[in-house]
């Protein structure tokens, strides 16, 4: 199994690679791609053995090469369609987040509960009945949902995607939601990064 | 040292210590305690052991006594104040975001350079021009910068912010931004959560 570490580090390089093939590097060693990811060149050698030799001996890595490779890891070289369940102001914000569509990552549309925000529209994105939600599912070839309600509405909306057919489910709601086996579900909580470094500010501090 | 993994899942227990207490539950068992905050009970063990002796033999854990423990190790015993550059769709929602104050987390100010977003207020948060940054961090006694500006831009921001005295800088633009050796940076980049998830979808769907 690949550590969780090494697959968090990985859109990292990702990053940087397509910064590199923008300014038309074709070769990279590793000390560079290494210190423009903000890793050590060992521990970069490490998470790329993980999937195999890439590294020409000598002269680097082919940029090219490296990058299709780690968008085959990332399960991105294919388009992945999500909904967005919560238009509020978090909700928007993702919704019409233009560094999701770099990496083939489409918002096909917005629910919300208030009537007041279904009919409207965040920059091309509709906002939708949540009634609507499991028909626009399953019309519409969607295979994420992102969960951006309050906390008491997280896990009726996550019974709701997985009943609409959802196998993947990105949850911001600062909850634990119980899915079935088959549903795999990503937490993100915001409010960790900033306790994290809280933490490493006091222990500076004292 | 604690590692990483450690801090990070403090402010779940944080999270789910709370509610037990709001629902007045003065004792709680490890197992219970782990289950509730989604990981194994030697886990918990093992994380609450770097910070010493806790559990009452047999009985569990105190909760109002663990919960005091974990707002001293991750450094909220403390206020924090925060202001944001970047009064754009990500930076207003986190602005007005409640979760924050909960763990003495205060937004002071939003920074922006666009005219059109100077002298607004975002909830109660005032957004002011970013010339007058230095000077607010000196006033109000502002520990925290968060950068919500595009990535072009977060350099010079993060430079402008160091100069203005903080020591902690929360920062959302993908990329890496060079500080000096007394200043913590905390990186959040939103698309790895996204791209953690499409890449253990794509595993499960071949
Ligand atoms: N704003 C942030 O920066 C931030 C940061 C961290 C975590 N979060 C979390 O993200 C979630 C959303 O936060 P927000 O600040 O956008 O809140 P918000 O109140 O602005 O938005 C919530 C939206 O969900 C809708 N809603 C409520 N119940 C619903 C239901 N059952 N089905 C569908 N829609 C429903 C509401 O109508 C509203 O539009 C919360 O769980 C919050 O804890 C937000
Ligand atoms: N919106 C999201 O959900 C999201 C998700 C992940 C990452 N991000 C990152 O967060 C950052 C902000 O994203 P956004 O969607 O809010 O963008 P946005 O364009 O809505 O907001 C950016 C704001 O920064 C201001 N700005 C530009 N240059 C500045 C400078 N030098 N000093 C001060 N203010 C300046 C702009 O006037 C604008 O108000 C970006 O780096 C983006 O990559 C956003």
């Amino acid at each position: 199994v690949i550590p969780r570490a090494t697959i968090s580090r990985l859109p990292v390089y990702f990053r940087v690679l397509m910064e590199l093939s923008h300014m038309e590097v074709s070769l990279v060693s590793s000390d560079e791609l290494a210190a423009r990811s903000g890793v050590s060149s060992s521990q970069l050698r490490k998470d790329l053995s993980y999937f195999g030799e890439f590294g020409i001996r000598g002269a680097g890595y082919d940029v090219g090469f490296l990058l299709q490779k780690i968008r085959e890891i990332l399960g991105i070289h294919r388009e992945w369609r999500l909904v967005i369940a919560g238009a509020g102001k978090l909700g928007t914000a993702l919704a019409r987040y233009s560094g999701f569509a770099q990496h083939g990552l489409e918002v096909a549309a917005l629910f919300d509960i208030d009537p007041g925000k279904q009919g409207k529209m965040t920059g091309k994105i509709p906002v939708l009945p949540m009634e609507d939600l499991t028909g626009f599912v399953q019309e519409h070839d969607i295979q994420i949902g992102v969960i951006t309600v309050p906390a008491q509405a997280a896990q009726g909306v996550a019974d709701l995607m997985v009943r609409a057919g959802l196998k993947g489910i990105w949850n911001f709601a600062p909850v634990r939601i119980e899915v079935p086996d088959d549903v795999i579900v990503q937490y993100e909580d915001l409010v960790v990064g900033l306790l994290t470094l809280s933490h490493h500010l006091s222990r500076r501090m004292r």
